[in-house]
C-alpha cells in the first residue's frame, strides 16, 4: 500500500530504552520517498 | 422538514460501541478529504507504538509498547506487548492524539519503557523478549506527530467572505463570514445576522460555497447584503480554496428547461424524488425544482452541478429497487415514468449527460462512521451505513428512526472516519436512547 501513495516502507534501526539500558532493533516503518 | 434536537452530551465511549456489539468501522482511507487518508493504509493490525503504561505504581510518567489488534477508523485497540493472547488489558485509543508515538521516541527523549506490573513477573530478560518481539514488526514513521500536525491545518481562517445557500431560501445565495474553523467544518455567519446567530454549518469542500463572485458568473440569484458597518480584516476567500467542478460542454446535446430526472430532496435527503430542471446556468449548473412541492415563485428550487452524485436519469430508482417519492398529489400509483412524461407532456433527461463514474469507494454496509445530520448540519452523529446502490450510501443515524435516513454520496465531505470528532476537538453527538427522543 505505501508503493501506491507515494511512500516505501523502510527498515530502520529503532532505539529501545528501557530501565536496564539501551539496545537497538530492526523495524519497518513508511517513509515519503525522497 | 425533519430535524434533530441536540442529545445531551455525556461520555460516549466508541471503543466500548464497537466491541461490545462486534462491529466495523469504516476505514480512514475511504474518506478522502480527512487528515491522513493517503497515509492510513500503512496502519495496520501487528502495527507497534509507544504508549503510556497505565498499569505502574511509579509516580513518573513511563511508556511500553504496544500492538494494534483491531482498528475502527482512526481509534485503535491496542495491547501491551507480553499479554499475549490475554484480551482483558486491551484498550481503545486514538493513534493521533500526542500520546501515541512510533517506537524509539521514548529513546530518543530520554523516557524508559517500563513493563506493566501485571506481568512483569512473566519475564526475567524483558531485553531478550523485546528484541525477538520487534525486530522485523511495524512501526508509525518517526515524523508521525508531525503528518498529524500538518495534515489538520485548513486554508480558510476566520473573517474571509464566501458566497453560500441561502438556508432560508435555497435557490438563491448569500454572503457570509467565517466565523469558526474546527477540523475544516466552517461556521459561516450570514453578513446581515445582527447577533451572530444566524449562522450555517459546512464543510470548506461543501458544494453548497463559493468564492465571491461565483453567483454572478454563472446566473445563480442571490441576495444582495446591505451592509453598513464594515468590520476590520475582511477578505475574499481566495477562489483556490474552493471544490472544483469538472468542466462540462454545454454547447452541443444539453440539459434543457421542464426536462425530467430524478434526484435527492435537499430538504429530505432521505427521499429520490421526481424533479424538473427549471433553469440551466453557466458553468454546468443547473436549477432543480421536485415535482409537486415547489413554491409557485421558485424559491425552494435547488442548485445542482450536472455532475453531482445526487442527481439521477430518469429510471434510476426503479433499476436500483429504491423507492422513488413520486410528486405530491399524484394519485396514479404505482408512478410509472412513461404516463407521466406523456401526461406532463415533457421528456426525460438524456442518461449519457449523468455521472456514472462510480469510485473504488471501500465502504460496506453496516460500517460505522461519524456522519453530519444535514437537515442540521453543526451535528456530527454516530452513524452507519445501511445500503449501497453504487456510489450512494444510505447513512443511519444510530438511535434515530429510519424516517431520519439520508443518501449522501460516497465522497461527501459530511462523512467521517471512527475517532474524528476527537481528533479535530468537534462534538459528536452519540446515539439518541429512546428517552431523549421522546
Amino acid at each position: 500500500a505505501a508503493e501506491s501513495t507515494g511512500r516505501k516502507w523502510e527498515q530502520k534501526q529503532v532505539q529501545i530504552k528501557t530501565l536496564e539500558g539501551e539496545f537497538s532493533v530492526t523495524m519497518w516503518a513508511s517513509d515519503d520517498k525522497k | 422538514v425533519k430535524s434533530k434536537s441536540v442529545v445531551p452530551v455525556e461520555e460516549f465511549d466508541w471503543g466500548r460501541y464497537i466491541c461490545s456489539n462486534n462491529l466495523v468501522g469504516a476505514p480512514v482511507t475511504c474518506f478522502k478529504h480527512v487528515p491522513l487518508c493517503t497515509f492510513w493504509s500503512d496502519v495496520t493490525e501487528g502495527v507497534r507504538v509507544e504508549v503510556l503504561n497505565s498499569d505502574t505504581n511509579l509516580s513518573t510518567k513511563v511508556y511500553w509498547i504496544a500492538g494494534i489488534v483491531k482498528l475502527a477508523g482512526f481509534k485503535a485497540l491496542l495491547r501491551y506487548e507480553g499479554f499475549d493472547n490475554d484480551s482483558s488489558h486491551d484498550f481503545w485509543c486514538n493513534l493521533c492524539v500526542p500520546e501515541i508515538h512510533p517506537v524509539g521516541w521514548c529513546a530518543s527523549n530520554g523516557k524508559p519503557l517500563v513493563p506493566p506490573k501485571s506481568i512483569q513477573h512473566k519475564c526475567s530478560n524483558w531485553k531478550a523478549f523485546l528484541v525477538k518481539r520487534l525486530t522485523g514488526a511495524k512501526t508509525l514513521p518517526s515524523d508521525f506527530s508531525v503528518k498529524v500536525h500538518e495534515s489538520t491545518q485548513y486554508p480558510f481562517k476566520k473573517l474571509m467572505r464566501v458566497e453560500v445557500v441561502d438556508k432560508t431560501h435555497l435557490c438563491r445565495t448569500r454572503v457570509a463570514l467565517v466565523e469558526q474553523v474546527i477540523g475544516g467544518r466552517l461556521r459561516l455567519v450570514y453578513e446581515e445576522s445582527q447577533d451572530g446567530t444566524d449562522d450555517f454549518w459546512c464543510h470548506m469542500y461543501s458544494p453548497l460555497i463559493h468564492s465571491i463572485g461565483w453567483s454572478r458568473s454563472i446566473g445563480h440569484r442571490f441576495k444582495r447584503s446591505d451592509v453598513s458597518k464594515k468590520i476590520e480584516g475582511l477578505t475574499d476567500a481566495p477562489s483556490q480554496l474552493f471544490l472544483k467542478v469538472k468542466d462540462v460542454d454545454q454547447s452541443g446535446d444539453w440539459f434543457k428547461d421542464n426536462m425530467k430526472l430524478e434526484a435527492i430532496d435537499p430538504l429530505n435527503l432521505s427521499a429520490i424524488c421526481v424533479a424538473t430542471v427549471r433553469k440551466v446556468l453557466a458553468d454546468g449548473y443547473l436549477m432543480i425544482g421536485i415535482d409537486g412541492s415547489e413554491a409557485a415563485d421558485g424559491s425552494d428550487w435547488f442548485c445542482y452541478h450536472s455532475t453531482s452524485p445526487s442527481i439521477f436519469p430518469a429510471g434510476f430508482c426503479e433499476i436500483n429497487s429504491i423507492e422513488l417519492t413520486p410528486p405530491r398529489g399524484y394519485s396514479k400509483l404505482p408512478f410509472k415514468w412513461f404516463d407521466y412524461l406523456r401526461e406532463t407532456g415533457s421528456r426525460a433527461a438524456p442518461v449519457k449527460l449523468f455521472n456514472k463514474d462510480v469510485p473504488n469507494h471501500g465502504f460496506r454496509e453496516g460500517m460505522k462512521l461519524e456522519a453530519v445530520d444535514l437537515m442540521e448540519p453543526r451535528l456530527v452523529c454516530v452513524a452507519t451505513i445501511t445500503r449501497i446502490v453504487h456510489r450512494l450510501l444510505r447513512i443511519h443515524f444510530d438511535g434515530w428512526e429510519d424516517e431520519y435516513d439520508q443518501w449522501v454520496d460516497c465522497e461527501s465531505p459530511d462523512l467521517y472516519p471512527v475517532g474524528w470528532c476527537q481528533l479535530t476537538g468537534y462534538q459528536l453527538q452519540p446515539p439518541a436512547a429512546q428517552a431523549t427522543r421522546e
